[in-house]
């Protein structure tokens, strides 16, 4: 099975 | 007061048509240096950032920074009423929570308004760290669009690998397997029509198609497409826009659970 991963997990709020 | 005239209003036109899809309301934040949108999409797997550099408007006026938060499905119902050829105008007033596009045929006879209600979105802009790819793989984006599109037939997923042999695309579903190789080609008559392919180190990951389907709809706004990628970093699907800025398209990719 695969994960779809967040954006967030990369990128992070200011 | 902000005002800005873009002569090539398809341009405009053809950037919604690209993200109106992907992200439902968007703050659009207008400094003396362009007009510039980050947004996510409502599943937080991909990540959109828009460009228009200041220089590209015949006229430009921003008085102070502003950040106008639009409905994109509305607004691209608006910039459709705007002729291919037409000038496009952006009008807004400090404090106003209207935006008024103005379109204006070439030949000047026909001048339309359409006011659009602005509306409050919260949203904080997310750090983009600066990253080394480990590859850069630029093709025509017609062939990247095509790839995607036909291997989206077979399965749900894509595979790139980049090696020194080339970009690999593969699927795999329930009624078979698909891989597509893409070799650097360097000597072909015209620059957009070449594959290039620059690799520090060979890098495989997965994506979502449905997403990657999604910016190909940019395809119009540039003859090629950057795709960059390194392992534990989302890919990021650049077109450039012709001596203005860039969409570019980030997209976390999935792992084994």
């Amino acid at each position: 099975m695969q994960r779809q991963q967040s954006i967030l997990s990369f990128f992070k709020k200011p | 007061m902000l005002e800005l005239r873009l002569v090539q209003g398809s341009l405009l036109k053809k950037v919604l048509e690209s993200i109106k899809d992907l992200v439902n309301d968007a703050n659009f934040d207008c400094s003396s240096s362009g007009f510039s949108l980050q947004a996510m999409d409502s599943s937080h797997v991909a990540l959109v950032a828009l460009l228009l550099r200041s220089e590209g408007f015949e006229h430009y006026r921003c008085d102070r920074n502003m950040s106008m938060g639009m409905n994109l499905g509305n607004m691209s119902k608006m910039l459709r009423c705007a002729g291919n050829d037409d000038i496009i105008t952006i009008k807004a007033d400090d404090g106003s929570d209207t935006v008024t596009f103005m379109f204006e045929s070439p030949t000047q006879d026909k001048i339309s308004d359409f006011e659009m209600k602005l509306m409050d979105i919260d949203s904080e802009h997310l750090g983009i760290p600066e990253a080394e790819y480990q590859s850069i793989v630029t093709m025509p984006s017609a062939e990247f669009a095509r790839i995607c599109k036909d291997l989206s037939g077979i399965g749900d997923t894509v595979v790139i690998s980049v090696t020194k042999e080339g970009v690999k695309f593969s699927t795999r579903g329930d009624i078979g397997t698909a891989n597509i190789v893409c070799r650097q080609n360097t000597t072909v008559d015209k620059p957009e029509e070449a594959t290039v392919i620059n690799m520090s180190e060979p890098v495989s990951l997965t994506f979502a198609l449905r997403y990657m389907n999604s910016f190909t709809k940019a395809t119009t706004l540039s003859n090629t497409v950057t795709i960059s990628l390194s392992s534990e970093l989302p890919v990021v699907v650049e077109y450039k826009i012709a001596e203005m800025g860039y969409i570019r398209f980030y997209l976390a990719p999935k792992i084994e659970e």
